[in-house]
């Protein structure tokens, strides 16, 4: 049973191992992505790799909600107080402003 | 027994650490999955608009959504440079980042349900890198697909 | 008292501190707690 045991804790610490690897290459692979030049923050030109209004409202139900939409710079601090004292939300920026805006209804 | 009891133990932490990791390597998978797809959905509706969207009707990555009720009062408190919000719900409300809201307009072809068709599933694989192709597979498989791939390598 | 801090743009994990966050805002306790304490609901604010 010994023997059993050491054997598949060496084949588990192989598997882990490779999940490691795999997620390390696509933690990268998905920043070059997001960050790529061409889809950096505030782009100069804007790329493909935007959400349509229409597609905000696709998601929640106009009818019922209203949709905010925050854009803010990398390692922003976004706070959420205690709900049992008040609903409140608190957004602070290092790097650049924020930008907030309501979805149109229509 | 003692060394064969620690064994054990330690077998069931690596288990439980693999779990965690899988659920990891999943959602990074979806959500370069859904991000290709987004830009691909829009590259081909600019070509049939010929042209992108009005600027002030599209929001580019990334952002966080907040939805409240339609009859939710916000007093909002903004700082003069704009780097600082804040936000009074009267009500309770719900906050998504972007890759929850691609999930949601079905980007990743429903992959994170499980449930996901064969033509959808061919252009996923086709989203990600050969050696990662087999984990989308099996992210629509039934069973837990680390347990597949753990048996097959 | 603030429950949760997130930093936007950390590549993982935020997804699901957001659901932590939705949660917590959504279960009825913090109406529960307002409403046994009698507190005054939130003050009528100006709507964005």
């Amino acid at each position: 049973r010994h023997r059993l045991l050491e054997k598949e804790l060496r084949e588990l610490q192989a598997a882990e191992r490779q999940l490691d690897d795999l997620i390390q290459m696509c933690t990268v692979q998905l920043r070059l992505l997001t960050e790529d030049p061409a889809n950096q923050q505030y782009p100069l030109v804007p790329t493909a790799a935007y959400v349509t209004c229409q597609d905000l409202r696709s998601v929640v139900d106009p009818s019922e909600q209203m949709v905010m939409v925050i854009k803010a710079p990398p390692e922003t601090q976004l706070q959420v107080s205690d709900p049992t004292e008040a609903f409140q939300v608190s957004v602070r920026s290092t790097q650049g402003p924020i930008d907030v805006f309501l979805c149109p209804e229509d | 027994a003692q060394e064969c009891q620690n064994l054990e133990t330690e077998k069931q932490k690596r288990i439980e650490r693999i779990k965690e990791k899988r659920a990891q390597l999943q959602e990074l998978l979806l959500q370069q999955i859904a991000f290709k797809n987004l830009v691909q959905r829009n590259q081909q509706n600019e070509q049939q608009n010929q042209g992108p969207p009005a600027l002030n009707s599209t929001i580019q990555l990334p952002f966080l959504i907040v939805n409240t009720s339609n009859r939710t009062v916000i007093d909002c408190s903004i700082s003069s440079d704009k780097f600082e919000y804040l936000f009074n719900f009267d009500n309770t409300f719900e906050i998504h980042d972007d890759s929850e809201v691609l999930k949601r307009m079905g980007m990743s072809f429903g992959l994170e349900a499980g449930k996901c068709s064969a033509d959808d599933l061919r252009t996923a694989k086709s989203l990600v890198p050969k050696a990662l192709e087999g984990y989308i597979t099996d992210m629509s498989a039934e069973f837990p697909w680390i347990n597949q791939r753990l048996l097959s390598s | 008292r603030s429950r949760i801090l997130v930093s936007i743009g950390e590549s993982f994990g935020a997804s699901e501190k957001f659901q932590r966050i939705n949660q917590l805002v959504c279960s009825s306790e913090g109406q529960l707690k307002r409403s046994a304490e009698g507190g005054a609901a939130p003050k009528p604010l100006k709507r964005l």
